[in-house]
């Protein structure tokens, strides 16, 4: 059985395409089939597996308005990681899905016929809680929120939150959250200290026991286009990223 | 005469609240009169004044529907500062505004009859190139551009930069770029430093000289609701926006 997870949050900058990148290469080293689906517009996941937007014919975009999956599915150059691209086109594609039928469905709908080849879908969002996101949120079936240690970051969540229940209630009522990943943490910071203990005393268990920590390979790893695990394996990054791929199957043998 | 001065850059987490938050102040502390106007959906630079959103009745959302500006600003603890804060309302604003006549100049109209009244009017943008951002865009004389010196954020600003010339074309003549801030800068980090190079091998002078490094107590002062002047004046965060005010003081006198 497949998995849909989305890695949203509206706060930007905190680790989402990070995790959907790294997250899917460390899956697909688990030997499960993943596919990256890259609902951002600015097309960071795409170019961290070192895919170029401009060379594309295909992407979401088209699979949003209908297309067959199978003309936006590529191979990456990691075995077992597909990824469905972004485009520049999705930068306009809020205003046009507005007035459409189905509008928070689009995705859902496109990836319907797909889901069964694959034992994760990964979806990255943009720093929205815009159409975009909420039909990640809608075609979910787990929501994973990356937190950033910062105090910004712990301020957006409970809107977050809000959103995950209307969103519960109003389009997908089965939407879980698999959990709260934080990220960048430096332990030798008193505020990130502090950020992450505020977390877990919130949301207890739903706060992962892996923990991704400050790590300046992982923002070296997207210049050369690919996934950490690819660039630099011994790097605490990759090690994190794995450690949280482990913990992600074993949530989904658990439910 | 006043200058109303954009804080934009679709990128998330690059460090546009933070700038809003902090040259404000240093401008205010150089005895320059300032509103801030926070357009974001997330009210970080409402929250790093001190201020709750959930007391208030009026935001910069009722100034896009053509409420008094008046009515929406308010004092803020620091002296020569004053704030439009942002409200929930303004994350399904979007939706709303495409409908509209005028669409991307409500905020505009909005502001041309307080203008006279302060030296600087700064913007804080949501990280996207909606419609909020696009009035933003729209409203300003002049766009500052911060870069946070990581890969991913180096790559959208091509995008970036094609918005702006967009928005000259259709909606603002006369939109200039005061300049690009390199931001969270950390020396001893090799794609900082190469990420700084390249900014300034592409964009020479539009790059500010002054460099803002990264400095945890830039992290800590929206947890204490203030900008870092009044948390602590001593750091290198607090230094690098004093330095920042008087550059963009100098770039408004010449021309
Ligand atoms: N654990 C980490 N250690 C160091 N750098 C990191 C880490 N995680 C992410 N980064 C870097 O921080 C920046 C922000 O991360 P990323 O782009 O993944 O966040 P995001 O939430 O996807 O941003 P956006 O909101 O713009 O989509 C990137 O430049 C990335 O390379
Ligand atoms: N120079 C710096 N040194 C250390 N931390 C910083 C620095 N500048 C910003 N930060 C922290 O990094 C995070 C991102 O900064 P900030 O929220 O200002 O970016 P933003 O571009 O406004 O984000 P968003 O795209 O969500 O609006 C915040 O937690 C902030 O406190
Ligand atoms: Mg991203
Ligand atoms: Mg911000």
């Amino acid at each position: 059985d497949s998995m849909i997870l989305s890695i949203a949050n509206q706060k930007g900058g905190v680790g989402k395409t990070t995790t959907a990148v790294n997250l899917g290469a460390s899956l697909g080293a688990a030997e499960k089939r993943v596919v990256l689906v890259d609902m951002d517009p600015q097309g960071n996941a795409t170019s961290g597996y070192g895919i170029d937007r401009a060379s594309l014919t295909h992407s979401v975009y088209d699979l949003l308005l209908g297309e067959a999956p199978g003309k936006v599915i590529l191979k990456t150059a990691v075995p077992q990681v597909d990824l469905i691209p972004s485009a520049m086109a999705l930068a306009g594609a809020e205003i046009e899905m507005v007035e459409m039928e189905n509008r928070e469905f689009l995705l859902r709908e496109g990836l319907a016929g797909i889901r069964e080849a694959y034992d994760f879908v990964l979806i990255d969002c943009p720093p929205s809680l815009g159409l975009l996101t909420l039909n990640a949120l809608s075609a979910a079936d787990a929501l994973l929120v990356p937190l950033q240690c910062e105090y910004y970051a712990l301020e957006g969540l409970s809107h977050l939150m809000k959103t995950v229940d209307l969103v519960r209630q109003r389009l997908n009522p089965g939407l879980i959250i698999s959990g709260i990943l934080l990220t960048m943490f430096d332990g030798r910071n008193n505020l990130a200290t502090q950020v992450a203990e505020e977390a877990r005393r919130h949301f207890g268990d739903l706060v992962y026991e892996t923990v991704v920590p400050r790590n300046v390979r992982l923002g070296e790893s997207p210049s050369h286009g690919m996934p950490i695990l690819f660039y630099d394996i011994r790097s605490k990054g990759a090690q994190s990223y794995l450690d949280l791929a482990k913990e992600v199957i074993q949530h989904v043998e658990k439910s």
